[in-house]
């Protein structure tokens, strides 16, 4: 804003500090920017929407699971919101550039296996382990 | 659709949307391009029926994730005497199974010998790289007698030095699946291409008579699609394929 404003813009820091210093609370945040906790999405793929069925034998499609979600650590008994606070200004000390930052991301995995035929008509039936998410949580 | 979860976002894939997932679980198969099977009504041979048991009798152990040993796929409903129950976990550690079905067949009979013999042959270059055979079968279908109540000496060879591979002895009155352990050979043809000269399958009474195949019952290539005679193949990976996270 230019000059003449001083007294607003000295309000508006005033109230700038109090809305920094404030912690805002879940309820502050619009309902857009409201994420969710860190959990296993579902995503079904179908092989016979993809038009394989022609090659692919078995299955006709599988679950496809992902994770997605906002991971805040973990406030328990060993990491308080001060030990948080710490932890945090320390790491930001050591590597100023990258705030660190849970990631959500998958803790257990299944195997999926796949019946299908190759070029010549040799049938291979293909087990991939770790392939399909089972459950997820902040890494 | 009743196993689809009620929360699964079920809508059509729009052209873009579906070549890109395409893409990315071929990539994830391990694939570089989707496969373009030829043969028509593919489906009902006894290959693809065979490895169908197969995955059914894997995606029941993945559901207990159970051990339970692996026994030979039911078969097409026939005596135990041709089934082979397979009491090792091969089917569990197998990261990969594979089944070629026969690229040639020839009658041959050797004069001198009076030998007869039916010749097969597979093609396992197809094999793709780094998978090591654990376990490989040669399978032919056997139809029943009911005349003779004698015994067959059957006998798998390898070709060039006739070297036996297994040999079964079985009932005439006794029809089904005849499992032949081809695994040495198998190992020996992913390494040497070249020296694939295919098995040769020759039956004998009990005396000692060579007789023709056919006359034996056994069903070749020109037999019904679900009784003809393919190699299936178990394999475990040397390296796990590692899917890089997206």
């Amino acid at each position: 804003a230019v000059g003449g404003k001083k007294k607003n813009q000295n309000r508006n820091k005033s109230t700038n500090k109090q809305e920094s210093s404030r912690i805002p609370k879940p309820g502050d945040y619009n309902t857009s920017e409201q994420k969710q906790a860190c959990k296993k999405h579902e995503l079904y793929v179908s092989f016979r929407d993809l038009g394989w069925q022609d090659w692919i034998i078995a299955p006709e499609g599988y679950a496809a699971f992902y994770c997605d979600g906002e991971c805040s650590f973990p406030l328990n008994a060993q990491m308080n919101a001060t030990n948080h606070a710490i932890v945090q200004t320390l790491v930001h000390l050591m590597f100023p550039d990258n705030v660190p930052k849970p990631c959500c991301a998958p803790t257990k995995l299944n195997a999926i296996s796949v019946l299908y035929f190759d070029d010549s008509s040799n049938v291979i039936l293909k087990k991939y382990r770790n392939m399909v998410v089972r459950s997820c949580g902040c890494h | 659709d009743n196993h689809v979860h009620s929360s699964f976002i079920y809508r059509r894939l729009r052209n873009h949307e579906r070549r890109e997932i395409q893409r990315e679980i071929l990539s994830i198969l391990g694939l570089p391009h989707r496969p373009r099977p030829f043969s028509p009504g593919k489906q009902a041979s006894s290959a693809p029926l065979f490895m169908l048991d197969l995955y059914n009798a894997m995606a029941v152990e993945e559901e207990e994730e159970g051990v339970a040993p692996y026994r030979a796929a039911p078969l097409l409903g026939h005596s135990p005497a041709l089934t082979t129950a397979h009491d090792t976990n091969f089917l569990n550690d197998a990261d990969m199974v594979m089944s070629f079905v026969n690229l040639v067949e020839k009658d041959k009979e050797f004069s001198h010998q009076r030998r007869h013999y039916k010749e097969f042959r597979f093609d396992l270059t197809q094999i793709p790289d780094g998978e090591a055979v654990t376990a490989a079968e040669f399978r032919i279908y056997k139809d029943r007698f009911l005349l003779r109540a004698c015994f067959f000496f059957f006998c798998i060879c390898r070709d060039a030095e006739t070297f036996l591979l297994d040999s079964k002895k079985v009932q005439a009155s006794n029809g089904g699946w005849l499992v032949f352990d081809i695994t040495a050979t198998s190992n020996h043809w992913v390494m040497n291409p070249q020296q694939n000269f295919g098995l040769q399958l020759c039956v004998e009474t009990m005396d000692g008579r060579s007789i023709n195949i056919k006359s034996a019952g056994i069903i070749g290539r020109n037999g019904p699609q679900s009784k003809q005679p393919f190699v299936v193949a178990f394999f475990k990976a040397s390296g796990v394929l590692l899917r890089s996270v997206r």
